[in-house]
């Protein structure tokens, strides 16, 4: 049986690119309708690059349908195989480090020119 | 490619020359300003040789169009630094200017000299951010220079086809500029 999502270790073989975003990898498989401790910080970086609305509740760490959604349309934009699920793909691409402007561009956007 | 909202360029009259200057108080630790100038300098070639806009570096940063500045956590623009690797840089739409790196980062110059596993290549990412002070948003062609995310150790710098149409949309065309200078790699991944 293997374990808990939340609490399995990284696989040797994994190459964490990032020092920021590591715990990402703990999220592999994680798929809609359960609990996962700490995937709260998932969504706020889902929310940061503009994939989840800020109005979405980010707080918990449920895997609920407005996260599947953000994560579709997140692999969609990346051009990764659309399934909802945070696979290996995904996490790969998320732990990369990247540039902070947001992917979506909300008219919100603090890149916008303010006078 | 893609553009800000309203896609905002700078609204002065084409050719123009835009001017750039570095923060004198805001410079990564382990890089001399020499070597920084010189990055950027080859950075904002790049962008000028594919549309009608120079740019040159200021002698006052108050009054430069573009600011650099590299940057250590909540810096006051509401997008703090988070450290090693994750967020390495941003750079606001335009006529903002602003062009912010992480100065926790470790910026290499050339790979042979720095060889941390997590350096990160100052002109490849100084060249993403120009194109964003100039007004493109992020691209999703992984070759492109404006593609949101770069591995450590990783290089790409040079602007494929999906750049220079977007910033030519923007801007307009160099008249200098051939695409068939292009290499072949510039242009198999993009539309041919």
């Amino acid at each position: 049986r293997t374990a808990p999502l939340s609490s399995s270790p990284e696989p040797a073989t994994t190459i964490n690119h990032n020092s920021t975003w590591p715990n990402f990898q703990k999220f592999l498989d994680a798929s809609k309708g359960r609990h996962f401790s700490g995937i709260s910080e998932l969504k706020k970086y889902m929310q940061r690059f503009g994939y989840l609305q800020v109005t979405d509740t980010t707080s918990g760490d449920e895997f609920d349908e407005r996260f599947e959604f953000a994560v579709a349309r997140y692999q969609r934009k990346l051009g990764l195989t659309v399934t909802g699920k945070l696979d290996s793909d995904t996490i790969s691409e998320m732990t990369l480090p990247r540039c902070g402007v947001s992917d979506t561009l909300p008219t919100s956007n603090l890149h916008a020119v303010r006078h | 490619y893609n553009y800000f909202n309203g896609k905002p360029r700078w609204s002065r009259a084409i050719p123009t020359t835009l001017t750039y200057a570095f923060s004198p108080n805001c410079m990564a630790s382990n890089l001399k300003l020499s070597d920084i100038r010189l990055v950027f300098r080859r950075a904002f070639s790049r962008w000028s040789a594919v549309i009608p806009v120079n740019f040159t570096e200021a002698e006052t940063y108050g009054f430069s169009d573009i600011k650099i500045g590299f940057y250590t956590g909540d810096h006051d623009d509401g997008e703090p630094f988070d450290g090693v690797l994750g967020v390495l840089a941003h750079g606001f739409s335009p006529e903002s200017g602003k062009l912010h790196l992480d100065a926790a980062e470790t910026w290499a110059l050339d790979f042979e000299s720095e060889k941390s596993r997590v350096a990160v290549d100052l002109e490849s990412v100084a060249t993403h951010e120009i194109g964003h002070v100039l007004g493109l948003a992020h691209s999703f062609d992984k070759e492109s220079v404006m593609y949101p995310s770069l591995k450590p150790r990783e290089k790409k710098m040079d602007l494929k086809v999906d750049d220079i149409e977007g910033i030519q949309q923007l801007y307009g065309s160099n008249p200098n500029f051939n695409i068939k200078t292009l290499s072949q790699s510039d242009t198999s991944s993009n539309h041919g």
